[in-house]
Parts: C-alpha cells; sequence; structure tokens
C-alpha cells in the first residue's frame, strides 16, 4: 500500500510505500491516550507476483478499535462488523445507515465509503475500492484516511499516527531523475538524510475509482529514515 | 374415464392450483373442473380451504361454457339477499373457521345430467416473514380421485430468492420426490405438485385419496441490503428486515391466570412452555412472574437478571405452580404492568432495553374488575404506549375479542393458544418470535409530500426474521427519485438506514414489470391498508369506529376483496330462479360460535317433496 503524509506546515507531502507479504498486519495508528489503534492487513493480487518488486499489496482488512469504548470495527470489502463488547451487528457495503452510540458515530455510505467519528476530533475514512469481480489479477481492498486528528494525544504512534505531530524537513539539490518527470532530491529529515523522488499518489476520498494526484516527495524502501525506527516495528500479530 | 374416477355420478376432470407470488404477494387461484355423468341431475360441490389472512377477490361458476362472476357488495346488502334465498328455500353451506390456519369455503350447485361446471375461486393474501422465511398454506384435500391434480407456484422476487422448499404432510418423501419438482434460480422460483392418479391412490388397489393435508412452501429473498423498495404505477412497497444486529435486552413479565379453570392440562402446558422458554432467555434479560387467580401473587417483588442462578430458582418456582380459585385479570395485569414500570423509572434493568407484558389465560375475569371495558381502559392508561402487551388466549372459553383488544390497544397482537398436545409448542412459538428484538422505537420516514395514504410506518419493535411493510402512494407518480429512512434503537446504538432509488434503478424496476402482475403493489398498498383499518376499528369506537369502517369498506369495494364487511354474490339464473352464491369472511373471535357469514348457494329443491312426522 502507499502512505500519503500531508504536511501542512510546508504546503506539500510525502509518500513510501511499504511493501510486506500478504497477511501481514501493520499498526498504522496507536494512541494510549484516547484508546484508539488502527491496525490494517495486507492483501495481495490474485495471482501473486514472483517478483516482490512488481507485486502490488493493499489493506484488504482494517481494524479499529477504541478501548475505553470498548467498541471494534472490522471492515473488510466484503462487510463491516461492529462488536461493543462481546455483541456483534454487521453491515454490508450495500447499507447505507448511520450508527450512532456514545462517543462514536460510523456512517457507512453504499458502495463508497464508511466515516467513522470518535467525538469531535477524531474522523476517518474508509475507501472501499472495488474492482471487476471477473479481474483476473486485482481484488477489492480498502483506503484509509485520518480527515481529523486534532483531540490525538501526542503520544500517538505508529505507520500514521507519528505523523500527527509537527514535521520539519528540508529538501535541496533537486535534480533531473533518470525518468526526466521525475526530478529526485535531497530531503533532510528527522535527523536522516535521504534521497528522494519527486512523484504523485492519489487520494480516493472524493472517489474511489479516479481520484486526485496529490504530488509528494516519494521516500524510498519503505519509508527507511522518514519513519521512527525499523519497519519490523509496526508489524503486530493480529488486527485486534 | 375410468369407472373409479366417477363417485356418485360426478367425475372430477381436474383441480388446479396455481400460486403466483410476487414480492410476497400471493395470487392463488384454485380450479375444480368437474362432468355430470349421471343420468339426473345432481349436486356437485366445491370446497376449499383457504388462510384466515387472505382475502377472497374473486369466485366464479362456470356451466356448460356460461360464466357466472362474482360481485362483491356491502355485508348488508348481501345478507338481504341471502336471507330471500334462505326464505325461498333455498338451502347453504357456510363458510366458516377451520381449524388453526384456516376458513373454509364452500359451494355446491345443482348440475344438469352430462353438464360440465368449473368453478374459480381467486384469492390474495400478503405472506409475513416470521423466523426468517415466508410461508404459503395450501389445504390439499379432494373428495375422490382427480385425473388432472396439480399445485403450482411461480414466485417472482426482485430481491433474488435465496431459499425455497415444498413439503407435503400426506404424502411419503419417496412419493414426493416422484411428484414434487421444485426450483429456483435469480428472481424466479417454481414449485410443481402434480401426483399421477395411481400416486394419488391410498393404497395400490384403493380408490380414494390419500391426498389429504398440509402442502407448505417457504421461501426466503436475498438479504443483501436491509431494506427494498418497489415501486409500480405510482404505488410502492418499502420491505425492511435488517439481520446480523444484536438482540435487544428484553424485560419479561410472564402474567399467567392461574384460576380453576387452568387445572392440569393447561397449567401442565403452560408450565412446560415456561421451562422451556427460561432455558432460552439470554443472561441480559430480565423477568418475573405474575401469577393471579382471585389474588394476585409475583415471584419476586421486581424484575429479575436471568443469570444462571435466577433461571435455576425461576425453574423451581414454575414447576410449582398450582391451580386455585378465580380470575382477577385485571388485579394480575395493573401488577405485572407496574412491576415493568417501576423497574425502568428506578433503573433496575439496562437503558437499552425493552419491555414486554405477556399475558396468559384462558378465561373470562370474574374478580375484582372484570368489565373488560374497564380492564382494557386500565391496562391502556397504565401502559401509556410505552411497552407493548401480548395476550395469548388458552382453550375455547376464553374471550378471544376482549384479548385481542387489550393487545391491539397497547401495540401488541393476540395469539390464541389451541387446547391440543401441541400447546406447549404453540407457546414456545410466540415467544421465539418475540425473543429477539433487534430494534426498537422504529420510525420509517419519507420526504414530506412526497407520499400519499401511507400504511402504518412506526412499530415499537423490530424481531430477528421478520419484516416491516410499509407501502404508500407516490403523490407524482413520474417522480425520478425515492428516498426512505428507517430509523431505530439498537441493542447498543441507534440506527438510521436510507433507502434511495435514482432515476435509473426505478426504471429497471419498471421494466420488471414484465414478469409480474402489473397492478401488484397497488393490490398489496389496498389489502395491508385494509387490514391495518380493521384492526384499528377492534380497538376503536364511536365516530371513529365509523370512518374506519367506512374507509375499509370502500376500499374492500375498490380492490373486489371479501372482508369482514363485503360479501361476494354470485348469481346464477335458473329456471326463470335466481340463484345466489355469496362468499364472506368469519372473523377469528367467530371461532366456535355459529358463524354469522355464509357461503350460500342457490340450490334446485329434490324433486320429490319430503314429508315430516313429528312426535308432537
Amino acid at each position: 500500500p502507499h502512505f500519503i503524509i500531508r504536511v501542512p506546515g510546508k504546503n506539500d507531502a510525502l509518500c513510501f510505500n511499504i511493501d510486506e507479504d500478504p497477511g501481514t498486519v501493520l499498526r498504522l495508528i496507536h494512541d494510549p491516550v484516547t484508546g484508539l489503534t488502527v491496525h490494517g492487513e495486507i492483501i495481495g493480487d490474485k495471482v501473486a507476483s514472483a517478483d516482490s518488486k512488481t507485486r502490488n499489496t493493499y489493506f484488504g482488512k482494517l481494524g479499529i478499535a477504541n478501548a475505553y469504548l470498548d467498541v471494534r470495527i472490522e471492515v473488510t470489502p466484503e462487510k463491516i462488523s461492529l462488536w461493543n463488547g462481546e455483541a456483534q451487528s454487521t453491515f454490508s457495503w450495500l447499507d447505507t445507515v448511520t450508527v450512532t452510540q456514545n462517543g462514536m458515530t460510523m456512517a457507512i455510505n453504499r458502495k463508497k465509503n464508511i466515516v467513522l467519528s470518535f467525538g469531535d476530533g477524531v474522523t476517518f475514512v474508509v475507501v472501499l475500492h472495488q474492482v471487476w469481480k471477473k479481474h483476473p489479477v486485482h481484488r477489492d481492498f480498502l483506503g484509509f484516511y485520518v480527515v481529523d486528528s486534532h483531540r490525538m494525544s501526542a503520544q500517538t504512534h505508529g505507520l500514521l499516527g507519528q505523523f500527527f505531530h509537527p514535521l520539519d524537513f528540508e529538501v535541496s539539490d533537486i535534480r533531473p531523475g533518470l525518468d526526466p518527470s521525475k526530478p529526485v532530491a535531497t530531503m533532510v529529515v528527522k535527523n536522516h538524510q535521504l534521497k528522494v523522488t519527486r512523484g504523485s499518489q492519489k487520494d480516493y476520498r472524493r472517489d474511489a475509482s479516479v481520484g486526485v494526484k496529490v504530488a509528494c516527495w516519494f521516500i524510498h524502501n519503505n519509508g527507511e529514515g522518514l519513519l521512527d525506527g525499523d519497519l519490523k516495528d509496526y508489524i503486530v500479530p493480529a488486527l485486534f | 374415464s375410468l369407472p373409479e374416477m366417477v363417485v356418485d355420478g360426478i367425475e372430477v376432470y381436474s383441480t388446479k392450483i396455481h400460486c403466483r407470488v410476487t414480492s410476497r404477494f400471493a395470487h392463488n387461484t384454485v380450479t375444480t373442473r368437474a362432468t355430470n355423468r349421471a343420468e339426473t341431475a345432481k349436486e356437485v360441490s366445491f370446497d376449499v380451504e383457504l388462510p384466515k389472512t387472505a382475502f377472497i377477490t374473486n369466485f366464479t361458476l362456470t356451466i356448460d361454457g356460461v360464466t357466472y362472476p362474482g360481485n362483491i357488495k356491502e355485508k348488508e346488502v348481501a345478507q338481504k339477499q341471502y336471507d330471500r334465498a334462505v326464505s325461498q328455500g333455498k338451502t347453504a353451506g357456510l363458510v366458516k373457521a377451520s381449524g388453526r390456519k384456516l376458513e373454509k369455503f364452500t359451494v355446491s350447485v345443482n348440475v344438469a345430467a352430462g353438464s360440465k361446471v368449473t368453478f374459480e375461486l381467486t384469492y390474495e393474501e400478503l405472506l409475513k416473514r416470521n423466523k426468517g422465511k415466508y410461508e404459503m398454506y395450501l389445504k390439499v384435500r379432494p373428495k375422490q380421485l382427480v385425473k388432472h391434480f396439480e399445485i403450482t407456484a411461480d414466485i417472482f422476487e426482485p430481491q433474488g430468492i435465496s431459499s425455497l422448499d415444498a413439503q407435503a404432510s400426506f404424502i411419503t418423501n419417496d412419493l414426493l420426490a416422484s411428484a414434487l419438482t421444485k426450483s429456483f434460480s435469480g428472481k424466479k422460483g417454481h414449485v410443481s405438485f402434480k401426483p399421477s392418479v395411481d400416486q394419488q391412490r391410498s393404497c395400490p388397489t384403493c380408490t380414494d385419496s390419500l391426498l389429504d393435508g398440509d402442502f407448505t412452501i417457504t421461501y426466503d429473498v436475498n438479504r443483501e441490503s436491509p431494506a427494498n423498495v418497489q415501486i409500480v404505477n405510482g404505488y410502492f412497497v418499502h420491505f425492511f428486515a435488517p439481520h446480523g444486529l444484536p438482540v435487544v435486552p428484553k424485560n419479561v413479565v410472564f402474567v399467567i391466570d392461574v384460576s380453576g379453570s387452568m387445572y392440569y392440562q393447561k397449567l401442565k402446558q403452560t408450565k412446560e412452555a415456561l421451562l422451556k422458554i427460561l432455558e432460552d432467555m439470554k443472561e441480559n434479560d430480565y423477568l418475573n412472574f405474575v401469577l393471579f387467580a382471585s389474588k394476585v401473587r409475583v415471584w419476586k417483588d421486581h424484575l429479575i437478571q436471568a443469570t444462571p442462578e435466577n433461571i435455576q430458582e425461576a425453574r423451581a418456582f414454575v414447576s410449582n405452580i398450582a391451580a386455585e380459585d378465580t380470575t382477577n385479570i385485571n388485579g394480575g395485569l395493573l401488577r405485572g404492568i407496574e412491576m415493568l414500570k417501576k423497574a425502568r423509572e428506578e433503573h433496575q434493568v439496562p437503558e437499552r432495553s425493552t419491555s414486554i407484558v405477556i399475558l396468559l389465560t384462558d378465561g373470562i375475569a370474574n374478580e375484582g374488575v372484570s368489565r373488560p371495558e374497564d380492564i382494557q381502559a386500565n391496562a391502556r392508561n397504565a401502559i401509556g404506549g410505552k411497552f407493548p402487551l401480548y395476550s395469548l388466549g388458552f382453550g375455547d372459553n376464553v374471550d378471544y375479542g376482549f384479548l385481542e383488544k387489550l393487545a391491539l390497544e397497547n401495540n401488541g397482537f393476540a395469539r390464541r393458544i389451541y387446547e391440543a398436545s401441541d400447546a406447549t409448542l404453540q407457546l414456545q412459538d410466540f415467544y421465539e418470535e418475540i425473543a429477539n428484538p433487534l430494534l426498537t422505537g422504529v420510525e420509517v420516514e419519507y420526504p414530506q409530500n412526497a407520499i400519499l395514504d401511507l400504511t402504518q410506518n412506526t412499530y415499537k419493535h423490530y424481531y430477528d426474521g421478520s419484516e416491516i411493510v410499509v407501502a404508500g402512494k407516490l403523490a407524482d407518480k413520474d417522480m425520478n427519485h425515492f428516498k426512505a429512512d428507517v430509523k431505530g434503537h439498537g441493542a447498543f446504538n441507534d440506527l438510521s438506514f436510507t433507502e434511495e432509488l435514482d432515476a435509473e434503478e426505478m426504471e429497471k424496476a419498471r421494466q420488471e414489470q414484465d414478469y409480474i402482475f402489473g397492478d401488484y403493489i397497488e393490490r398489496l398498498w389496498a389489502y395491508l391498508t385494509i387490514e391495518q383499518l380493521l384492526d384499528k376499528r377492534k380497538k376503536a369506537q364511536g365516530e371513529e369506529k365509523e370512518n374506519l369502517t367506512a374507509q375499509a369498506l370502500e376500499l374492500s369495494l375498490k380492490y373486489h376483496f371479501v372482508t369482514p364487511l363485503t360479501s361476494m354474490v354470485v348469481t346464477k339464473p335458473e329456471d326463470n330462479e335466481d340463484q345466489t352464491a355469496i362468499a364472506d369472511k368469519p372473523g377469528d373471535d367467530q371461532v366456535d360460535v355459529p358463524p354469522s357469514s355464509a357461503v350460500l348457494v342457490g340450490y334446485q329443491p329434490p324433486q320429490t317433496p319430503y314429508y315430516y312426522v313429528d312426535g308432537d
């Protein structure tokens, strides 16, 4: 899956890919103060590519939990399950339904997205990407967007969560790359000097099939140097 | 014809039951063709047992190619015709409640030697979803072997059919397998039951028919989405049946009649059912028992959570219930209602829970407040619309009309528990129906000014495996966008479902009309409206009752439905004298009382006069 990190102070964006084996579960957000955790499980194409560099991976399952509300939400391209304690509610992507309970609102917009709000100040959007059912290679997958995180604590971490705090970076020595349309540059971020490439990724919040191009500086090698610690630190054993 | 197929001069050439179901609305036609092979005129009769929930819509009699159609008339007008026929010495066959689910339609007509007669009865009903299935129930009971006997059902469900089954109680599985075919694919389902003459025989050499029993078709539709809306010719129907939601905890008070009349069998069966119900109770439910005879006593002073320990204690209590004395329904009922109200007010039960009163009685109040109207008013005032009351009438001596009104006035319904060996099962079945509320306070909303003549759109509960059906008219027949919102309270959260149809989907729905009988949604709407008006009428009084009666009558006449307010009259001119047949609908509270309604057929008196000698 590809990650886009908007950096408002710079009016720019950073992006990176995470290439891990299907089945791997990644910690995207963890906030010990609000009790919110978001994990994502990776899936691959229907036919796995032998070459790990050309294989596509996506999020096929998202687990969103709020420990204080005792709420868990599991989203797959097939269904949406909500647990209140042990009691489970199941919804389909064909539903248009708003579920409201103390401290949380979940709005499923038929075949499009789920808007999930925890109180005032934390809002996530899960986007459903549907491909042709009989497509020989690709399969349905999910996108995850954080549209409001201002109530999340300073202790929030995770592949996405670490970027909820102010981030600074400097780009210099912009020069032509092998692909003339993708210049390369040197970036200094989190005390690391990285070689980055100018490119773009797509934001699919508005339309899951078209998407809006977001220009970004691409950090190679699974975001190495941009991400705190090692990628292995973000791998967790289970969705919840 | 085979000689064995002619009984008393009459050969029944064919009996065909054809059911056409579109979106749960069943349109059934029963056709029997017979020939009088005798050398003299003979009486040919036609019996059909149809569901109590169905409305007859047509009956025709065709004799030697001439068809005599049925006309729907206001009951009083038809009654005059009936009285006149009776005064002219004509005999009458009666329509009466037949068993638990059915009512019987009987017609007989005199047919000249060599003449052919065709009877055709049509009735319609909205199949209700219960425990996850729609059930169509047909009674099969031909009086003799029939050359062509056939039941066919064509089901069309726009949501797609997820399961389909057909069962016959009267035939072995081997025979059923060769005579019965059932299939479904996508939106269409088909059932055919076509036993040959040999398969109809009760034994290889017998000439009597083994076809005597229940033929039941059950099916369900795909539920990818919780709701489905269909619009045809300016009428819409909205089906709502979400699943996959947790069950809302219940606070149940069982108000049980333990008066002398419940002694032995009824109490034994009640206790057995309660013990089974206790097994099925969920741990987050709350319960209590209120027993009433001349005095009222309770198991506990307040509602108790259904923990394993408490259930064990409840079982011991139930096992020791004994019958005594007279019947103080009012006292028992008010005690139960107060207990539920107090539990809510004092936060003894979870905030997100639903309260239910279940009254079980076999008799008529004869202790304390005993006027039914007073008991009804007391219960109504005490409950104040806060929770539903369900009435279970046990046995034959119960005042069912009273219990039904009591339940309807309090957002519940009444059920008859038939005094038979399976009474325990009947009680359990009732409980299972209401044991799993998934939503409470359900409101189905449509944009203002867009919809007219809406059927009931608020429900106290939505139970798992059931379905909420709302129908209405579009203010603008050509509207190309339809939106409906369903709001309800779940076990942990409030839910708001939205159903939208855009122009493209509406056009697709219109194209599907090719598969269905065109005005079915309009008829479904009329059926549902009449049914609900009749229910409201049961609990109304004075001018309100008159208005409801007038509305239900107008719709019954307009849509050709035989309801408790109308009769169908078939007139057959013969020998310069009209012969008249009248089809009526008996009410459920008329069981075991002389039916006030009748099917009357003009009947030629015997050629030889009878002479009577009486003891006096």
